[in-house]
C-alpha cells in the first residue's frame, strides 16, 4: 500500500505538475518535538522511469507524519501550539547562524543542533536578520526534534527605524524579495521541524510582502475543505 | 564511462582570486588562460561552500575576525569598495555524458550575484541570497575532456558603512537588498567585512535522464485522532528531450530502520 507506480505521459519540453492519489497510513508512528516522543521519519522515494531509457530522475526525503498548530493566546498574548493535538510548552533558543563566515557543514549542524536538544530544548527561532536556514539544518532539527520558527528577512533595518533611519519600505526589490521567500519554502517546505513561517523580526513586512507572504503560504483550498465540509472526526494537516 | 544519474556535489579543488587582480576575462579563463593548478598568486585555494573572508582567513591573509579584537585588522567593505571582495572562484570537474543524459549546474545559494562561465560560455545569475540558481549545461561540457568552470561573484549591491560607534545594523544600507542583514554588526555581533559574499551554499551538478523532478511536494492529512492518515505528494516533472516521454513515476514510502535497511 506504500508502493505507487502511476503512468504519465510529458511533451516534449514541457513542465507539468503531477499529484498522486493519496496514500493511506493505518496508524502511522508519528513524528514528535524533542520530550514528547520519538522522531519518526519514514523514507519517501520518488523515481521516474522513461521508456527506451530506463531510471531518469529519483529523489528521496525523511518525513515526518505531524500536525503542528498555532494561535494568540487572547490571554498572555503569547502564542501557544500544539503537536499531534497535544499542547507543547515551548522552551526555545534564538539561531542566527552556525558560523559568521558561512562555513556550513553536517558535521558542525549536527554537533550544534544536538547541543540544543541535549539542552532540552524543543524549538529554534532563525532571527530575520540571519539565514533562511539550509536543508542540513533542518535534516538534523528533523533527527533531534527541534520545531523551527523561521523567520524572513525583515528587520530594524528596513522598517524606518534605527538611527540613521532605515528604508521604512522594506527591501528595494519587493519582487526579488517574494522570489526568495518563494524558493526558500520550496527548498524547506518537506521538513517535519519546520513548524512556523514568521515575516520577519518583532514587526510586520511592507504592506504589499505581508499580503503576498499571507496569500501564498495559506492552505491549499483541497485542505481547507477539510475544516469547512469535513466530519467532527477530520482533522486538517 | 558515463555519468551515473544523480547529484555529485562540487566542494574539492576551488580556486579564488581577487577580481581585480586577475587579467583574463571569464572566457579566457574558461578556455585559453585557465589558473595554474599548483595555485601561485593572485590565486588561492578556496573555501566552497563559503565566503570570500572564509577563503581569506583559510589562506590565512587576514587573521581570524572571532579572535580577540582582530576583526578590526581586516578592510571593511565600506572602505575598500566593493570591488575589494569581487572575487573570482574557478574549478575543473569531468562529467562523460551517454546519450540522452542531460546535466545541471545547481548553486543553492550566492551573495550576492555572479556570472558563471563554463567552456567559454557565460551565463548572469540574478541577484538574491536567498534563491537556487540552476543552468542546463549539457550542451556546453566537453564530451571527452576535463571541464572549465569560473564563478564572479560581486558582493550585496548596498554593504553599507559602519559608523565609528557601531550600533544596530549599521546605517542599514544592508537591508534594501534582499540579504542576510546581521552583516552590518549587531548587539551581539562585530561587523561582516565581506558582507558574507561568496558562493556559500552547496554547488552540485544534477545528472538526470530526459526527465527530471523538480521540487516535490508532500503534505499529510490526518483522520479519526490519527488512526487514518493520508500522504499526499506533488511533483513538478520536466521533459527536457526533443520527444514525448512515457513515464513510469514511482513512489516508496518505507521506514528507516537502519542506515542502509528499510522495511516497505
Amino acid at each position: 500500500e506504500h508502493l505507487q507506480t502511476q503512468h504519465v505521459s510529458i511533451p516534449a519540453g514541457a513542465h507539468v505538475q503531477y499529484t498522486f492519489p493519496k496514500i493511506f497510513f493505518y496508524k502511522p508512528n508519528l513524528w514528535w518535538p524533542n520530550g514528547m516522543g520519538k522522531q519518526s521519519l519514514y523514507n519517501v522515494e520518488i523515481t521516474v522511469d522513461v521508456n527506451d531509457f530506463g531510471e531518469s530522475d529519483s529523489w528521496n526525503h525523511h518525513f515526518g507524519f505531524r500536525k503542528v498548530e498555532s494561535h494568540i493566546d487572547s490571554a498572555t498574548g503569547g502564542r501557544l501550539f500544539k503537536v499531534n493535538g497535544r499542547p507543547i510548552f515551548i522552551r526555545g533558543g534564538n539561531w542566527i547562524l552556525s558560523d559568521g563566515l558561512l562555513r556550513l557543514s553536517r558535521k558542525r549542524y549536527k554537533a550544534d543542533i544536538k547541543f540544543h536538544a541535549d539542552m532540552n530544548f524543543n524549538m529554534m527561532r532563525c532571527w530575520g536578520g540571519g539565514l533562511a536556514e539550509r536543508p542540513e539544518f533542518y535534516h538534523f532539527c528533523d533527527i533531534y526534534g527541534l520545531l523551527v520558527w523561521q523567520e524572513f528577512w525583515i528587520t530594524g533595518d528596513v522598517d524606518g527605524r534605527g538611527d540613521p533611519v532605515s528604508n521604512p519600505d522594506g527591501p528595494l526589490d519587493h519582487d526579488l524579495f517574494m522570489f526568495c521567500a518563494r524558493d526558500t519554502v520550496k527548498l524547506l517546505r518537506n521538513h517535519p521541524s519546520l513548524a512556523l513561517w514568521v515575516g520577519g523580526n518583532e514587526q510586520v513586512p511592507p504592506k504589499d510582502i505581508n499580503s503576498a507572504l499571507k496569500t501564498d503560504l495559506q492552505l491549499h483550498p483541497y485542505f481547507e475543505s477539510f475544516i469547512h465540509h469535513g466530519s467532527s472526526e477530520e482533522e486538517l494537516s | 564511462m558515463a555519468e551515473v544519474i544523480g547529484k555529485r556535489i562540487l566542494n574539492k579543488g576551488w580556486l579564488a582570486a581577487r577580481s581585480s587582480e586577475v587579467e583574463f576575462t571569464g572566457i579566457q579563463l574558461t578556455t585559453t588562460n585557465p589558473p595554474p593548478s599548483a595555485p601561485t598568486s593572485p590565486w588561492m585555494e578556496a573555501v566552497v561552500p563559503g565566503t570570500v573572508l572564509a577563503t581569506l582567513v583559510s589562506n590565512k591573509l587576514v587573521p581570524d575576525p572571532f579572535y580577540g579584537l582582530k576583526n578590526e585588522a581586516i578592510l571593511d567593505i565600506a572602505d575598500s569598495g566593493r570591488e575589494y571582495y569581487t572575487f573570482w572562484f574557478f574549478t575543473t570537474f569531468e562529467c562523460k555524458l551517454s546519450n540522452n543524459q542531460h546535466v545541471d549546474l545547481n548553486f543553492r545559494a550566492i551573495n550576492y550575484s555572479a556570472e558563471v562561465y563554463l567552456n567559454g560560455h557565460k551565463e548572469v545569475l540574478p541577484k538574491g541570497m536567498f534563491r537556487r540558481h540552476s543552468i542546463d549545461v549539457t550542451s556546453i561540457l566537453h564530451p571527452d575532456g576535463k571541464n572549465l568552470l569560473a564563478v564572479l561573484v560581486y558582493p550585496p549591491d548596498h554593504p553599507g558603512s559602519i559608523p565609528p560607534e557601531g550600533g544596530q545594523g549599521g546605517d542599514h544600507e544592508i537591508g534594501k537588498d534582499v540579504a542576510t542583514q546581521y552583516v552590518e554588526g549587531w548587539d551581539w555581533m562585530a561587523p561582516i567585512r565581506d558582507r558574507n559574499t561568496g558562493i556559500w551554499d552547496e554547488v552540485a551538478l544534477s545528472v538526470t535522464g530526459p526527465v527530471k523532478i523538480v521540487d516535490p511536494h508532500l503534505v499529510s492529512s490526518f483522520f479519526d485522532n490519527y488512526k487514518r492518515v493520508y500522504l499526499h505528494t506533488t511533483v513538478k516533472l520536466v521533459n527536457k528531450s526533443n520527444l514525448v516521454a512515457e513515464c513510469s513515476l514511482n513512489i516508496q514510502v518505507g521506514t528507516e530502520l537502519d542506515e542502509n535497511l528499510r522495511s516497505v
